[in-house]
């Protein structure tokens, strides 16, 4: 079967967890190159660079806490007319199952916390998006803490675990609607394109997952039987063997 | 009984044991995710090293091949009994994960460890 396709060869044995893992997450047809991603991919490379070295053996003080992360784009996002010194987009993401029984343990917000565009420079937040009335702001303790990344410096990465955990126990389809506003600091009064500023470069989703399905070994092994063996003491090799 | 099975027990590293060089061990092995067919959606580490284990268990298990009960076993009885009972063979013992940087079929960016990936050590079993 030399020169077959892994995955074919992989449908064949496809009750093997790692297998049936790998054909769930591998995408279906092979891309040429992998698709330019921008800031999401950057910020990924670099989260996996300070956690495995460049052959791929996790580092041993990797502070990441979890075994999975999982970087979620918003699906869509709804640009607000300018009010005031005010930009708002409403950013939504899917929130998916996962396909084998991994628990969420850490979910966190990552935007860009000061933008430059044109000649104009923003500082932005991010809020729990709410239907009417003001939005609330995220609580300042616990989990919302929010702390420049150290992975990328230009990125805030923000703890909201407890706002994801909620929508996560829902049943249906589960979307995270978050608003990312960004205030105007030179003046209100021009007009700002912020049609054309893609948020899917500007905010993201990252989900820290932890496998359930980890498996202790109790291999007790007991060479010990054959040197006692060798050394004449037959009684615990007979009580050994029954 | 049990007696005069230990003088029929040959001694380590007697004459007809194999060489050294084919007993049961380590061997370095590195692969590509191109190799494989997974580097359109494996984005690092581009290179993998599984590893593998190769050669012939010793018919005195040492120590060191960390065996268990059973194989010590299996390997007298494969040599005092019955030979249609196969020697132990050269498995892994000991694997560590490797961490993937990986793109999902709807575009999600994924890092992940895999366990048991990367044979460590060999055993006899």
């Amino acid at each position: 079967k030399v020169g077959q396709p892994s995955n074919a060869l992989m449908a064949d044995a496809p009750s093997l967890p790692l297998i049936r893992e790998l054909l769930e997450e591998a995408p279906g047809k092979q891309r040429k190159k992998p698709p330019v991603l921008g800031h999401p991919l950057r910020y990924m490379l670099e989260l996996y660079q300070r956690s495995a070295d460049a052959r791929g053996h996790p580092r041993e003080n990797r502070t990441i806490g979890a075994t999975m992360v999982r970087l979620v784009r918003p699906l869509a996002n709804v640009a607000k007319p300018l009010r005031g010194p005010w930009h708002t987009q409403t950013l939504e993401f899917p929130l998916t199952p996962n396909p084998v029984a991994y628990q969420l343990v850490r979910a966190t917000v990552v935007y860009r916390h000061q933008l430059h565009l044109a000649r104009f420079h923003l500082s932005c937040h991010v809020e729990p998006w709410v239907q009417k009335g003001p939005a609330s702001q995220f609580p300042s303790s616990e989990t919302g803490s929010s702390k420049p990344s150290l992975l990328f410096k230009a990125w805030t990465e923000m703890d909201i675990t407890q706002h994801v955990q909620r929508l996560w126990n829902q049943k249906g389809r589960r979307v995270l609607r978050l608003r990312f506003m960004c205030q105007q600091q030179k003046g209100s009064e021009i007009e700002l394109q912020w049609h054309g500023t893609s948020s899917l470069d500007t905010a993201f989703l990252l989900l820290y997952f932890n496998d359930t399905h980890k498996s202790v070994r109790k291999d007790k092994l007991r060479p010990k039987v054959l040197e006692e063996f060798m050394e004449g003491d037959s009684s615990l090799l007979l009580r050994k063997a029954r | 009984q049990v007696g005069s099975i230990t003088s029929r027990v040959p001694g380590p590293f007697r004459e007809h044991d194999e060489p050294k060089s084919n007993q049961c061990s380590l061997h370095p092995f590195q692969v590509s995710f191109q190799q494989l067919g997974w580097d359109h959606w494996i984005i690092a580490p581009h290179l993998y090293t599984p590893n593998y284990c190769k050669g012939v268990c010793p018919r005195v298990l040492h120590y060191g091949l960390n065996s268990p009960n059973h194989a010590i076993i299996q390997n007298l009885v494969n040599e005092l009994v019955d030979q249609r009972v196969p020697q132990p063979s050269c498995v892994p013992y000991k694997y560590v994960p490797i961490s993937i940087l990986l793109i999902e079929a709807n575009g999600s960016i994924l890092y992940k460890e895999y366990e048991d990936m990367i044979a460590q050590s060999c055993t006899c079993r």
